[in-house]
Order: C-alpha cells, then sequence, then structure tokens
C-alpha cells in the first residue's frame, strides 16, 4: 500500500500478542507495524509442548514455516489428492485373529485407516504451505517443538486484504487459557491507540454453520455435530492428546532394514509411526 | 505469434448442457466447470467460471476456495445459503433466489442448500484454475486426517472418527436425508 515504505527506523520487534492453549502458546508479531506493512508479511511462533496438536487450519497466504526446535508430524489436506498412506487392505483384514493381536500387542488388533501423506519435522527444516492448504502439525518428540512462520500476506494468492486469517477447521481456537489470553505490548498501543487492531483473528468455520446441517451432511447425530463446532472447548488451538497419536507413517531407513530382516515391534512407536528408531 | 494465440483463441464453452457436467450425482444435482484448461484463453484472464444445479433438498457440501473470490448468481429456483469467516461466525445465513448475487470471499466457507424446488446457480470465480476444497465428503479435508487427529480434534473416540470420516461417499453434492424421506413417502 502506498505510504507503507516510508520508513525513517527500524527496531528489532518481539511478540505482541500470545494466544496460550492447552498444549502450547502462538505469539503474534504485530503485523500493522511499518516494517512488517512495507515487507507485505505477518510472522508468528508456534511453541507445541510434548504431545501436543496444532489443530488443522488453513490460511489465506502462502506461508513458510522453520523448525526451531524439536521433532514433529505435519500433515497438508490438499484438495483432490488420495488418501495415500493406508494400513492393511481388506483381504489381509480378515485373516487377521491371534497373530495380529501377536504383532500388535495390547492394542489387539491394528486400527485401519487412510489419510494423505505426512512428513516428519525435525530441527532446520523449513516447510512451504500453500494458501488455502489445510494443515496440522503433532509433537511426538520428547521435547518442545517451536516453529517460526512466515505469512506473505501482499502474495498475490492472498486475495483478501493484508491481514492474516486463519480459518481453523477444530476446536474453539480463541478459547485457550483466559479468553486467549493476548499480551498486548505498548508498541501496539503506541501505534494504533488501541492495543485490539492488529490482533489476529481466527476461530472455526464449522462454529457458523447450522449444527442440523452439519448433522445431514456428516450422518452423524447432533452432539457430533456439535463436537465439531467445538462446542464446550476450551483447549484452544493446541491441545493436549491423551495418548500418543496412531498416525500412519513410513519407517526411517534403517528401521526399514530391521523391518525386512524380521525384528518387528509393536505398534504405536514414538510419534505414532509402526517401527522404531 | 500474437495472432495464433489470442486472434484464433477460443473464447465459448457450454457450460449448462447436463452432459458436460464434471460432477455428477442423479439424486443430488450436477456442477460443470471452465477453468484454463477447458478454455485456454481465461488464463489470461485470470479468470474462471462453474455451474451448478442441486435437485431438491440436495446439499452442496460446505467448502471454500483455497485460491478465488466466488461471485454466485442464482440462475433459478430457491434454496438457503451459509457462509462462515475466519473468526467462525456465519457472515451471511438466508435464502437465496432466482437474480440473487452472493459474494464468497477467498477462502470463506460456504454451504448451500436447495428448497423445494432445484436450486440452479453460475458462479465466477479470480482465477484461471479456481480449486476447491470440501470439508465432508469423498475428498474432503477431514478425510485426508489420519483418525487419531480427527479422534483428538473433535474430541470422539477412534471409531466415531473414521465413521465421521468416511459417512459420505459422494464427493460434494449430497443427497439430503429429509429428501429421501420425502421421496419414500411420495
Amino acid at each position: 500500500q502506498q505510504g507503507e515504505c516510508r520508513i525513517d527506523r527500524i527496531e528489532t520487534r518481539e511478540p505482541t500478542y500470545r494466544f496460550e492453549a492447552e498444549g502450547g502458546v502462538t505469539e503474534f508479531w504485530d503485523h500493522n507495524e511499518q516494517e512488517f506493512r512495507c515487507a507485505g508479511v505477518s510472522f508468528h511462533r508456534h511453541t507445541l509442548r510434548r504431545n501436543s496438536l496444532l489443530l488443522p487450519y488453513y490460511t489465506t497466504a502462502p506461508s513458510l514455516v522453520y523448525v526451531l526446535q524439536g521433532r514433529g508430524t505435519f500433515g497438508h489436506l490438499v484438495p483432490g489428492c488420495p488418501e495415500t498412506y493406508e494400513s492393511e487392505s481388506g483381504s489381509e483384514r480378515e485373516g487377521g485373529g491371534e497373530q495380529e493381536r501377536e504383532r500388535y500387542g495390547e492394542m489387539g488388533r491394528r486400527f485401519r485407516d487412510r489419510h494423505q501423506k505426512v512428513g516428519q519435522l525435525r530441527k532446520g527444516d523449513i516447510v512451504a504451505s500453500p494458501a488455502g492448504i489445510a494443515r496440522w502439525v503433532y509433537n511426538d518428540g520428547d521435547e518442545e517443538l517451536v516453529l517460526v512462520a512466515l505469512e506473505e500476506t501482499s502474495n498475490r494468492a492472498n486475495q483478501l486484504d493484508e491481514n492474516p486469517r486463519s480459518f481453523y477447521l477444530a476446536g474453539n481456537p480463541r478459547s485457550g487459557g483466559e479468553g486467549g489470553q493476548q499480551r498486548q505490548r505498548e508498541s501496539a498501543f503506541r501505534h494504533h491507540g488501541q492495543g485490539g487492531r492488529g490482533q489476529p483473528e481466527f476461530g472455526n468455520v464449522f462454529r457458523g454453520f447450522d449444527a442440523q446441517w452439519l448433522s445431514e451432511i456428516f450422518q452423524v447425530d447432533e452432539e457430533t455435530a456439535r463436537k465439531l463446532q467445538g462446542e464446550d472447548e476450551n483447549r484452544g488451538h493446541i491441545i493436549t492428546v491423551e495418548r500418543s497419536l496412531q498416525v500412519l507413517s513410513p519407517p526411517h531407513r534403517g528401521e526399514e532394514e530391521r523391518y525386512r530382516r524380521g525384528e518387528r515391534r509393536q505398534y504405536g512407536g514414538r510419534g505414532g509411526s509402526s517401527w522404531g528408531n | 505469434g500474437l495472432e495464433e494465440t489470442v486472434c484464433s483463441a477460443r473464447v465459448k464453452e457450454n457450460i449448462d448442457r447436463p452432459s458436460r457436467a464434471d460432477v455428477y450425482n442423479p439424486e443430488a444435482g450436477r456442477y460443470s466447470t471452465v477453468n484454463c484448461f477447458t478454455l485456454p484463453i481465461l488464463r489470461f484472464l485470470g479468470l474462471s467460471a462453474g455451474k451448478g444445479v442441486l435437485h431438491e433438498n440436495a446439499i452442496m457440501a460446505p467448502h471454500w476456495y483455497t485460491n478465488a473470490h466466488s461471485i454466485v448468481y442464482f440462475t433459478r429456483g430457491e434454496g438457503r445459503a451459509q457462509v462462515v469467516n475466519h473468526r467462525g461466525e456465519a457472515v451471511f445465513d438466508g435464502d437465496v433466489n432466482e437474480g440473487q448475487v452472493l459474494v464468497v470471499p477467498h477462502n470463506f466457507a460456504v454451504v448451500k442448500r436447495a428448497a423445494g424446488r432445484r436450486l440452479e446457480w453460475v458462479e465466477f470465480n479470480t482465477n484461471h484454475d479456481a480449486m476447491i476444497n470440501t470439508l465432508a465428503g469423498r475428498t474432503s479435508a477431514l478425510r485426508g486426517l489420519p483418525a487419531d487427529v480427527v479422534a483428538a480434534a473433535y474430541q470422539i473416540p477412534r471409531e466415531e472418527a473414521q465413521r465421521l470420516k468416511s459417512s459420505r461417499r459422494e464427493t460434494f453434492l449430497f443427497q439430503s436425508d429429509a429428501g429421501e424421506r420425502s421421496r419414500r413417502i411420495a
């Protein structure tokens, strides 16, 4: 926008808004600061505690994420792409029984699922997320997973204005802690005279739809439809997972070797992958 | 080669013919698109279009366009639509009728439903290859999530998560249970 880059002085910036959630915290830099507006970007940092899940969401602009610390699993939900990560076929299912119980231990039998490709995250990774593509992140490491993300709101892929917007597909993102526990730094007041103007906004898109319609669309009861809407939710946008997630994920090279040699281990290893590292 | 690219470019495509439908469900309706692949000049224009027909009580799955605004003109019939913003607020929840225009901004989620009569519309999208992402159905975002992620996100048992993922076999034109019931009564 005209005049945004008439900069006389540049300062280092600290996060302005802080949103606490059950499983972690997201800090936003005020995108209304002149430098950010000039560059046409917004910046934020997610910190996911162990065993926490950043709920699926999409943004109006493309983003680049850098993994500052920790490890995790992530997925992009690309429209039209098939669910290429799938557990055993139906024929194998029939022959399960005792053998399966032996193989998968306490779980009795392996839960079958089919979903889109997932990836592993570790320190130093850059992840590119296109605009409008939903994504999720799960911390399956043994320390906090910290991600810093740049969203280019001025990118031509973003057809809305330059305010960053996140559309969540679950939960009640603004409910984590007391009203999101925003911390508005002095600078936000100084520039706008009202702390809230540059505040990021996000919510669960299912909430805007009629619960009865959702129940019909998903062919589930209304109670489940209300769960889609995140009613009575207070975990925020990063949630703690009770037991570790079972996500289908291919093994690392060493693990594959061991698998070939028949050194199988029980399903449900670290990060939900089938085989240990 | 201007004359080879622009002067002789095909500029017309009929998307109203039922036999031309890209998505078709005899119970629910049909949907056709024209984009830069079917009409290459649209790449220059940065626009695309779609034509939708929903039979009585049928539903078009909740969806969002990942890369375009959508300007919907209702050509026939009556129905209802809901549009939701990033805060999860319904910015539109009301009846839609022939002759009306509904603007659905980029990334806002929308669901449409035909009322007693079938609902038809033409939509203009501000991208030459507008991409749709659905929230329910066989190719939906929910379907692409691991069942455990669905279970954790919505606080439901794994089996329920699996049901939620796979309840609808259709892509995005759904026959309504209400419609089915009224047909049975008739």
